[in-house]
């Protein structure tokens, strides 16, 4: 409760108008920026406590210590992401916080696009690489980033629930298919009705 | 060069040979909305805030024409990625302005992924997004308030009072904290944007949707900030911004049923982590 509470304080504080509206001092707007940050921050050591209990549960898991530690990005809105960049294999977590199952498409910055995407079943997951656009690549938030595609990959999701999707690394050839350029799209799956109950 | 067309759940969304939005269609009913994109500015007002002479600012927007500067479609470079689980459409519009359109075979929300700035200092200019089309809508549009009922705005009209409108173009622009959308009563259609991140909006002209999307004033209002609205970013240059707006079409009926799933869909965004792991396939 301590370390979330710092987040529910400071996202009440920033219904405040000025911070809705943009009227707020510049220092004030660094100030904010800040403090949701650090408190953003704080409640991260929680998710880790419920996604290590929860994935604990799961029985073929036979040395937990080989969970490793959770590691969380900010910079993903700006396209650039550290562990995914330096990281040549990773288990990546996908938490559900909606009450319905979710398909998502993940996007993750890369500097290399031969990976190979399996999913919760181990089952081999197909994954494009799409270039970054240019101008987003300039961004000077993005200064340390060094990827210049993004794998893109399709997730399926629990009603609030996670599913954790492995990437490796595959030396060698090209294993990803790569977003092609086209001015025909004839080509592209018939769609399937989908039935809904309101 | 060529004209082309990406299939929804639902429509067809046609572009042109520059890769603009250019209509969608309704497979079920067939219709066909023009739905055209564009890109703009309004020119800051610059006064000493004495008297009538307000200066557009942090909390007033007072442009100092009625009419946006657009950027011109024909200038517009677009790169299409096609693949089966997305479609993007990556287009520089200008030299701070640049937006990657995505379309997902299985939805039918159509994705904007747009970047602006910096925005050159050599005047306050308020960036706007707008997209026009065919429907009939009589200056009416809707607005969401704060999460709760749509609120139906008309042009140049208040519920309380008799308005006398001086100022076009800020006296219908309104909150726009979820979505804004448009009706056509009579084609049984509604446009929505929704958004991600508190904005300003309008809809008064026929047809159009209108968003705010940023703004760089360099003279004060007045009104109590005592600063320019005219931050610099990480580099002293002017902010740079990326943001995303969905457009949904649909009908009347079906509208808010699409709306309000998306925005929670939104608002409940899956949350990503990583483990590095010793052994991935025991992980696994």
């Amino acid at each position: 409760d301590k370390e979330v509470t710092a987040l529910r304080e400071w996202q009440a504080v920033m219904q405040h108008h000025d911070a809705i509206t943009g009227t707020e001092k510049q220092h004030v707007a660094n100030n904010y920026a800040l403090k949701l940050y650090k408190s953003i921050e704080k409640c991260q050591s929680v998710v880790e406590v419920a996604v290590r209990k929860l994935t604990l549960k799961q029985p073929a898991l036979k040395d937990p210590t080989n969970l490793g530690e959770l590691l969380f990005c900010q910079q993903l809105n700006v396209s650039a992401c550290i562990h995914t960049e330096a990281n040549h294999s990773l288990a990546v977590t996908v938490y559900n916080p909606y009450g319905q199952p979710v398909r998502h498409i993940l996007r993750l910055p890369v500097t290399h696009r031969n990976y190979a995407v399996s999913d919760p079943q181990g089952m081999p997951v197909q994954s494009y690489a799409f270039l970054i656009p240019a101008p987003v690549l300039a961004l000077k938030e993005r200064a340390l980033s060094r990827a210049v595609e993004e794998l893109v990959f399709e997730t399926k999701l629990p009603a609030l629930g996670f599913a954790t999707y492995i990437l490796k690394y595959q030396n060698g050839s090209e294993t990803n298919s790569t977003g092609s350029v086209a001015t025909n799209f004839t080509s592209l799956p018939p769609v399937v009705p989908v039935s809904r109950k309101v | 060069d060529k004209e082309f067309s990406v299939q929804t759940k639902s429509f067809n969304v046609h572009f042109d040979g520059n890769g603009s939005l250019k209509a969608i269609q309704i497979r079920a009913t067939g219709q066909v909305v023009d739905v055209r994109q564009d890109f703009g500015y309004y020119r800051s007002f610059v006064g000493n805030n004495y008297g009538t002479n307000r200066a557009s600012g942090a909390y007033v927007f007072r442009p100092s024409e009625q009419e946006a500067v657009l950027f011109a479609r024909s200038n517009i470079i677009a790169h299409i990625v096609d693949t089966p689980v997305l479609t993007e459409v990556h287009q520089k519009v200008g030299d701070w302005m640049s937006q990657t359109v995505r379309i997902d075979p299985l939805s039918d929300a159509i994705e904007y992924d747009y970047q602006c700035g910096p925005i050159p200092p050599d005047e306050g200019k308020e960036v706007v997004i707008r997209w026009s089309t065919n429907m009939t809508t009589g200056g009416v549009f809707y607005t969401d308030s704060n999460g709760r009922q749509m609120m139906q705005r008309r042009r140049d009209y208040r519920p309380t009072y008799n308005l006398t409108v001086t100022e076009p173009v800020s006296g219908n622009y309104y909150p726009v904290t979820s979505r804004i959308a448009i009706r056509d009563d009579r084609n049984d259609l509604q446009m929505t944007v929704l958004n991600d991140r508190a904005q300003g909006g309008t809809g008064y002209r026929e047809g159009q949707i209108e968003v705010m999307v940023h703004r760089r004033c360099l003279v004060d209002d007045g009104m109590g900030v005592v600063e320019a609205l005219n931050e610099g970013g990480v580099d002293g240059k002017g902010l740079e911004i990326r943001g995303k707006l969905w457009l949904q079409l649909s009908s009347i009926a079906g509208a808010a049923e699409q709306h309000r799933d998306m925005a929670q869909r939104l608002y409940m965004e899956p949350v990503v982590t990583f483990r590095r792991c010793s052994s991935l396939d025991e992980y696994a």
